[in-house]
């Protein structure tokens, strides 16, 4: 059983030593151990090949594999660093760090900024905006004119775009971050501190596999 | 607040794309 665990381990595609994951990221050994256990979970759900498709992200977050989402394809794609359409458990767990409690706060706005630059310009561009409150008003029961809309959107950005050239960049984002804390609320989970709770077998099974 | 002094990112952060914690949920 050990042994078939760990040859198991070996063969998977992404997979990255915990202790090197855990130096580089906010997460602990053990906490990386316990996110290969919902790892696996999610990888698992539609095609067991160890990697993350974006239909097993879309059935994790919404309990529907057809639900697409502008926002959710856009965390999928930055989880997504090597571009090759599937989030491997490196990727996964790095990506995740952003996330965790004690990760730096410039981590998260970076990553937020990413996030909504959809064109990957290095700006969030007026259009973009505008793309991203019609897609939250989609997804929500909020029912607003085109002409508020605008309105919304152009408030914004008189806010946020203070060198006025149209586009916000990082630098103004950094700065309307500072103001507006609460913008990157959704950049912190706090199920991640508590991460080996709620997913603790993979401990049970590294023992197995020690004694081995 | 009333819609037009709401803040465009505030609200697109309350897309449910955006809230990972449902991976967590067994």
């Amino acid at each position: 059983m050990g042994c078939f665990h760990s040859k198991h381990l070996r063969q998977i595609p992404g997979y990255e030593d915990p202790t090197i994951l855990a130096s580089e990221t906010p997460f602990t050994v053990s906490e990386v151990e316990a996110l290969y256990e919902l790892f696996k979970k999610i990888s698992s759900s539609i095609i067991d090949d160890g990697l993350i498709h974006k239909e097993e992200f879309q059935l994790a977050l919404f309990r529907n594999r057809n639900r697409r989402n502008l926002f959710a394809d856009r965390i999928f794609d930055l989880f997504d660093y090597k571009r090759n359409g599937v989030i491997e458990f490196g990727e996964f767990v790095r990506s995740l760090g952003v996330f965790h409690p004690n990760a730096p706060t410039a981590d998260k706005v970076t990553f937020a900024f990413r996030l909504y630059d959809l064109r990957h310009t290095g700006y969030i561009e007026r259009e973009e905006l505008y793309e991203m409150v019609l897609a939250l008003l989609n997804e929500s029961d909020l029912a607003l004119s085109d002409d508020v809309v605008e309105m919304i959107v152009d408030k914004t950005f008189s806010d946020a775009d203070t060198k006025g050239d149209g586009r916000i960049d990082l630098d103004e984002w950094k700065e309307f971050v500072s103001k507006n804390p609460s913008l990157i609320k959704n950049m912190t989970l706090p199920y991640l501190k508590d991460i080996t709770l709620a997913f603790p077998s993979f401990v049970l099974n590294t023992e197995v596999e020690d004694s081995d | 607040a009333t819609p037009v002094t709401m803040n465009a990112f505030e609200l697109i952060s309350k897309s449910q794309g955006l809230n990972l914690s449902s991976l967590f949920e067994k």
